[in-house]
């Protein structure tokens, strides 16, 4: 047989190398692509909304810029006249907005903390937002977890749920803590 | 064997590799809601 | 040098008054009423007096630009979001001035003065880079030029009539800029640049808005630029975690183009191919693997495939490359060319490898004179059969001066040599076309007629690096493969190299599985 790295031989010892050294993997088996963060069964164009060779996620809408009329430009003539952002004035369909439009930002964990606060809890499993029916109390109640009726925040449909469930508490995520220092903004 | 001038891009390569671009370094100022990432539960969603 | 007396402090003096108008709320729509005060201040100054002061004055202003970042950046106290809006602060101003500079320069109709103002400014901010890249080395920021050419290019992309009368021609002037600023000249610049030239504007505006593909080629190009960087680190397999890292990103980029642009990699496959390494394979197969989105590629594991019927293997594929031109020296394509048209003299053949050879440092061969060779004879003698009416297949293929070579390259070439031969036959292996069909019986036919089981080895081995890789896998690839695999002719099971170690079979097995 070929000796050398160009036959047979050469590809399975390459192939072996490959196993045991992490630098030579992405030449050799290659790397699974469509764990790179493209959906690509799209029907519509990746480029348009692609964000970055070095993150795995494509854009959010509000981060797309479009060239809109001038007139809409308003933030400074406003800004300061804008109210500070305090999320205990908004209603929870603006919570359930920004926690589901602001994925790894501080505005998500923040609209969190406030959903928290007004009894929703986000069950770590299900990845969806639970609060207790109001008036509505759970039919049983143990130290580990109650059933009875919730309400679901559905964000495909947009709206609230009623179902009935069995909720066990450690499923439960615990108050949401805010990073130690907030980014600077004086809107806020 | 690289040669000195690959070896001199894998050095300066290294040191950009430690303050990447941003991809708010392409979007425009955000005054009233900036970016502010930081990491979240993995079970919160990110898209 | 020999800025004249006082000329940094009127810079300085003009730059932050035009920061401040930028950002007041009386600057108007777009800045304009901002701009004709402070085009006023620029005449009273003198600045717009000479084309040298002109220049002087925006090399200043980048440098004091560039400045301030530095010293933004080096504030360990504040927060990366701050730090960036203080830098931003002055940059985008900056960047309104230049696009308002360049939109209005002469009168709208003069397109020639806006685009060499705006190659003059994007000569400046490159020159400025590439010092300050000489000068600080591991401490160079790639952050206020990248945010000065992105900005600069979604400014002047805007939808506004001057702006689309000279819109190739900007983008020509940025494509130019950042092939200067390619990674191989500025590596410490290369992740921001590839960022710049992965933007959605930027793609969208050279690939998909120009008419006719006009942007394709300068695309292309700068594709080339970035193959060209990586590859002395992947033919090393040196991935250490930046470079790694800049290679994932590439892919990423590439399956994008591979998504929303199949065709572009489809025309410049050959271009690619002969920069990227050969043992970048999956990369590679990425590039192979596009088709036009009109085709419907049957499946290739369809039972009985009839390749030779599908009406597709009648066309050539476009193959924007003058890879003619590529042989060289002048004589040698020349004794091609007769040897091709009269299969004499015979010692062209014998002479063949040595013309092949290369000294360059770490490559003995010549890697695209190897590929363009092959293509070259290939697509001739393609042009052969059809005038005499015929298609490839297995028997039209053969005893014709163009297999003499092909042959002559699988006998004649030691171990690596042969296999670049064989890569490059493999590289045409793609979408149903006439080259594709071409090359799969030329593979086939090699592999039956060698004189020796190392070609037939080799064969094997180039077919099969390229299907052990993740997806995706090129149509042409899959089909020689399982033709190698299943017809009886070529007695594939036979051969000692498929059973020779226990991995070896089992490695045979598993991919003979998934191929039928």
């Amino acid at each position: 047989m070929v000796p050398d790295q160009f036959g047979i031989v050469g590809l399975l010892t390459f192939i072996k190398s490959a196993e045991t050294d992490p630098s030579l993997v992405a030449l050799a088996p290659g790397m699974d692509l469509t764990t790179l963060g493209l959906n690509l069964n799209s029907p519509d164009n990746l480029y348009s909304t692609f964000q970055s060779p070095w993150v795995d996620l494509p854009c959010r809408p509000q981060d797309i810029d479009f060239h809109v009329p001038a007139e809409y430009l308003t933030n400074i003539y406003v800004r300061d006249k804008l109210a500070p952002i305090k999320l205990n004035r908004y209603g929870e369909d603006l919570l359930f907005f920004l926690f589901y439009m602001n994925g790894g930002d501080v505005l998500q964990l923040a609209a969190a903390a406030e959903l928290y606060n007004r009894d929703w809890r986000y069950h770590k499993e299900e990845r969806v937002w639970i609060t207790r029916a109001p008036g509505v109390e759970p039919v049983v109640k143990t130290n580990a977890y109650e059933r009875g009726t919730y309400y679901f925040f559905d964000a495909q449909n947009w709206r609230k749920v009623a179902k009935e469930f069995h909720l066990e508490y450690d499923k439960l995520e615990e108050r949401p803590s805010l990073p130690p220092t907030l980014h600077h903004n004086p809107n806020q | 064997p690289l040669v000195k001038e690959h070896l001199y891009q894998l050095t300066m390569g290294e040191a950009a590799f430690h303050h990447l671009p941003h991809p708010s370094d392409s979007e425009r100022l955000r005054h009233y809601l900036p970016r502010n990432p930081c990491p979240t539960p993995p079970y919160y969603p990110q898209l | 040098i020999d800025d004249p007396p006082g000329l940094h402090e009127k810079t300085e003096y003009l730059l932050r008054e035009w920061v401040n108008m930028y950002h007041s709320p009386a600057a108007g729509r777009d800045s304009t009423k901002a701009f004709s005060a402070f085009v006023q201040q620029m005449h009273q100054q003198g600045i717009l007096k000479t084309d040298d002061l002109i220049t002087r004055f925006f090399r200043l202003c980048t440098e004091m630009c560039v400045d301030l970042c530095y010293r933004a950046l080096s504030e360990q106290t504040h927060s990366p979001t701050l730090i960036r809006a203080k830098c931003f602060h002055t940059l985008d101003a900056f960047v309104r001035l230049i696009a308002l500079l360049v939109k209005h320069s002469g009168d709208n109709a003069n397109t020639v003065t806006k685009i060499n103002l705006l190659n003059k400014v994007l000569g400046i901010v490159a020159g400025v880079l590439l010092q300050d890249h000489e000068v600080r080395q591991t401490e160079f920021q790639q952050l206020p030029y990248h945010r000065i050419f992105i900005m600069l290019f979604i400014e002047l992309n805007a939808p506004e009539h001057i702006l689309e009368n000279i819109n190739f021609q900007v983008l020509t002037a940025f494509c130019n800029t950042f092939h200067i600023l390619r990674p191989a000249k500025a590596p410490g610049f290369a992740y921001a640049w590839l960022e710049l030239i992965s933007h959605r504007v930027f793609i969208g505006r050279m690939l998909a808005l120009t008419p006719q593909q006009k942007g394709w080629g300068m695309y292309a190009q700068l594709l080339i630029d970035l193959f060209k960087f990586l590859s002395p680190f992947l033919r090393n397999a040196e991935l250490n975690k930046p470079t790694h890292f800049l290679y994932k990103g590439t892919l990423r980029v590439l399956l994008v183009l591979l998504h929303d642009f199949p065709e572009f990699l489809c025309d410049y496959h050959y271009a690619f191919c002969d920069v990227i390494s050969p043992n970048c394979i999956q990369m590679r197969n990425l590039i192979l693997s596009a088709f036009p989105r009109n085709m419907r590629l049957p499946d290739p594991f369809t039972p009985n495939l009839k390749v030779d019927m599908l009406s597709d293997i009648q066309h050539p594929p476009r193959i924007l490359s003058n890879f003619a031109n590529m042989i060289q020296p002048p004589s040698f394509k020349k004794d091609l060319d007769s040897y091709l048209k009269t299969r004499s003299p015979v010692t062209f053949l014998s002479d063949l490898r040595s013309s092949l050879q290369s000294n360059e440092p770490g490559s003995r061969y010549n890697i695209p004179l190897m590929n363009a060779l092959v293509l070259y004879a290939g697509t001739q003698a393609i042009q052969h059969i059809h005038t005499k009416g015929l298609t490839p297949s297995m028997s039209t293929i053969a005893h014709s001066s163009h297999m003499d070579i092909f042959q002559n390259l699988a006998v004649d070439l030691d171990t690596e040599g042969r296999y670049l031969f064989l890569t490059a036959i493999a590289n045409q292996l793609r979408y149903p076309n006439s080259h594709t069909h071409y090359f799969s019986c030329t593979l086939l036919y090699l592999f039956a007629e060698a004189n020796t089981e190392a070609i037939q080895e080799q064969i094997t081995r180039v077919l099969l690096e390229r299907l052990i890789v993740n997806r995706p896998h090129p149509w042409g690839l899959l089909i020689t493969f399982i033709e190698l695999i299943k017809n009886p002719q070529f007695k594939f099971w036979n051969h000692e190299f498929v059973h020779c170690a226990p991995e070896i079979e089992k490695l045979f097995e598993s991919v003979a599985r998934s191929c039928m």
